[in-house]
């Protein structure tokens, strides 16, 4: 089994 | 004010269609420097930001910064009203809640103009780190969309290999098992019909099939695409929009439970 990870969890805001 | 005009208006035609299905709104952010748009899908799973150069446009003047909120479906369906050989020039006022599009007929005699809407768009900018990839591979934009079409038919994850032996694309589901396996490929004549693989590290990441498959409506807007990959970080796609800029789509690998 596998999760979709998010995109902002490898991204930081800015 | 702020005025964009582009001879090969197709190319915008092009743009917001790759776009619309992956992003339903975002803000254009013009400057100096030309306009970009950085935005995410509604499930926050991949990250679209496009670049157009001002030296790109055959016009460009932009006196102050704005963001202008777009509505794709909407802009698209305003840049369907535009002939493939038309100019297009995008206009608007400072401050301005309407951005007009102009469209030009080849031989000047048609012209017609339509205001798009703008919205108020609350947008979180993400920062994209530059890095160095593990894998980076450049091949015809074509191959890339014929390869996660025909995974589509057949399963809802990829799992993409970087080694030695050439990129690997696999995928199961219900009717079974599939794996297609690109070399590198520099006999092509045109160095669009290359495949390149620049391999510094074996990777090995996976990824849903229906978004790498949405970022393949880019396709008419390049003839390669080139495809980085790093473990444990997002896949990314990017498109090469001749002189004008390009278009850049991450998408968050799946992790293991």
């Amino acid at each position: 089994k596998s999760t979709q990870a998010k995109i902002s969890s490898f991204f930081g805001g800015g | 004010m702020f005025e964009a005009r582009i001879t090969q208006g197709s190319v915008l035609k092009k743009l917001v269609e790759a776009l619309k299905e992956l992003v339903t709104e975002g803000n254009f952010d013009v400057s100096s420097t030309g306009l970009t748009l950085q935005a995410m899908d509604s499930s926050h799973v991949c990250l679209v930001s496009l670049t157009l150069r001002d030296d790109g446009f055959d016009h460009y003047r932009c006196d102050r910064n704005m963001a202008m909120g777009i509505h794709f479906g909407n802009l698209s369906k305003i840049l369907k009203c535009a002939g493939n050989e038309d100019t297009i020039t995008l206009k608007a006022e400072d401050n301005a809640d309407t951005l007009t599009l102009m469209f030009e007929s080849a031989n000047q005699d048609r012209i017609s103009d339509f205001d798009l809407k703008l919205m108020s768009i609350e947008s979180e900018h993400l920062g994209i780190p530059d890095q160095d990839y593990s894998a980076e591979i450049k091949m015809p934009s074509a191959e890339y969309q014929r390869i996660v079409r025909d995974l589509t038919s057949i399963g809802d994850t990829v799992l993409i290999s970087a080694t030695k032996e050439g990129i690997k694309f696999s995928t199961s589901g219900d009717v079974g098992t599939a794996n297609i396996t690109l070399r590198h490929n520099t006999t092509p004549e045109k160095p669009e019909e290359q495949t390149i693989i620049d391999l510094k590290e074996p990777v090995a990441l996976t990824f849903a099939l229906r978004y790498l498959n949405n970022f393949s409506k880019a396709t008419p807007l390049a003839p390669q695409v080139k495809l980085s990959l790093t473990k444990d970080l997002p896949i990314f796609v990017e498109y090469q929009v001749g002189d004008l800029g390009n278009v850049r789509f991450f998408l968050a690998p799946k992790i293991d439970d």
